[in-house]
């Protein structure tokens, strides 16, 4: 047997352009999060357990998208989503479309340990939450003014039913339509690397 | 969006990934996190987590693809990495982390960086971005 392991992620896709305090800042909280795994993996926790905590401190944190500082629909609300899988017995759990559950891993959790389902979305999950008791929390917990920026940005680019382009500031001009991609070395899904700068 | 797998003492694996999917999505959107084999799997081999371009990592099930190559051609788990990364992603662009029930972590991305950090028992630990 090889021992404990663990492994955190923040989202990819990161913007070239990223200053250097705001990728310091992340991984401050990567590493914070790597601690929190590693304590409770010394202290003989269970891998499911593990990742549930991990994933919990890194929805509460703003920086990253998830939970609080989750990317915004196109109305401006957060409709967020997680998964947890165990892989003794292949046991999971899911949500989407959630708009008030303060950590939505912890949600999933549940549709895995306490619902007879695997995935449950929208207004039935929202119901399923109040049923067992998890936090709510306002909308407005969980929209960054930060985010609220970025959202206006790309509105500004009306170019955001194709390419979800975020017009890169100083840019004059942004095409609106997916047929005219600037063809720019850092891409990702054929789309400009700025679009996915928040992730 | 954010993931975490991990293996404990006692070679059990298990995979968790949240978020908030994309910047002015449309609302009703379903990404690859929520999706079991997609964007999240974990078996008695491993635990995977992905992140990225959503409808990429949907379109070919990446997470249970490692599994999948590490399970039937018996790779290892950075070379199943490498293989999902580079060849089911067509065009796409994404990242995931990956642990093995032998206390193994690997990664791997064809974005231009993604935020991560891994430790195993023997007191390895890294944190990185590009």
């Amino acid at each position: 047997m090889g021992g404990w392991a663990i492994a955190v992620h923040g989202g990819a896709g990161v913007d070239p352009n990223l200053p250097a305090e705001r990728q310091e800042e992340a991984k401050r909280v990567i590493a914070r999060c790597l601690h929190i795994g590693i304590t409770a993996l010394r202290g003989g926790a269970a891998a499911v357990d593990v990742v549930e905590m991990v994933v919990r401190e890194l929805e509460t944190d703003p920086v990253f998208n998830s939970g609080r500082g989750s990317a915004l629909t196109r109305r401006g609300t957060v409709e967020m989503e997680a998964s947890i899988m165990d892989g003794h017995g292949r046991r999971c759990g899911a949500v989407s479309g959630l708009s008030t559950v303060k950590n939505p891993v912890s949600l999933a959790r549940l549709v895995m340990d306490k619902s007879p389902h695997s995935y449950l979305a929208f207004d039935g999950a929202e119901e399923f939450a109040r049923e067992q008791g998890v936090e709510v929390m306002d909308n407005s917990y969980f929209v960054t003014e930060e985010n609220v920026g970025m959202l206006n940005l790309a509105k500004e680019a009306n170019s955001i039913l194709f390419d979800y382009r975020v017009p890169v500031p100083g840019v004059e001009t942004c095409s609106a339509s997916a047929g005219s991609m600037v063809d720019n070395p850092l891409q990702m899904n054929g789309l400009p690397i700025s679009v996915y700068a928040p992730e | 969006t954010v993931g975490c797998v991990v293996v404990d003492g006692n070679g059990c694996c298990a995979a968790a990934t949240s978020t908030g999917g994309l910047m002015n999505k449309l609302t009703g959107r379903i990404g690859d996190s929520p999706l079991i084999g997609c964007g999240t799997y974990a078996c008695e081999l491993c635990a995977i987590s992905c992140t990225g371009e959503g409808e990429a990592i949907i379109r070919s099930t990446l997470a249970r693809d490692v599994a999948a190559v590490m399970e039937y051609k018996g790779l290892g788990i950075q070379e199943a990495v490498d293989f999902a990364i580079k060849s089911r992603l067509d065009k796409g662009q994404a990242g995931l982390i990956a642990v093995s029930r032998h206390g193994e972590v690997a990664c791997g991305f064809n974005t231009t960086g993604m935020f991560r950090g891994s430790a195993t028992e023997d007191g390895f630990m890294k944190v990185g971005i590009w």
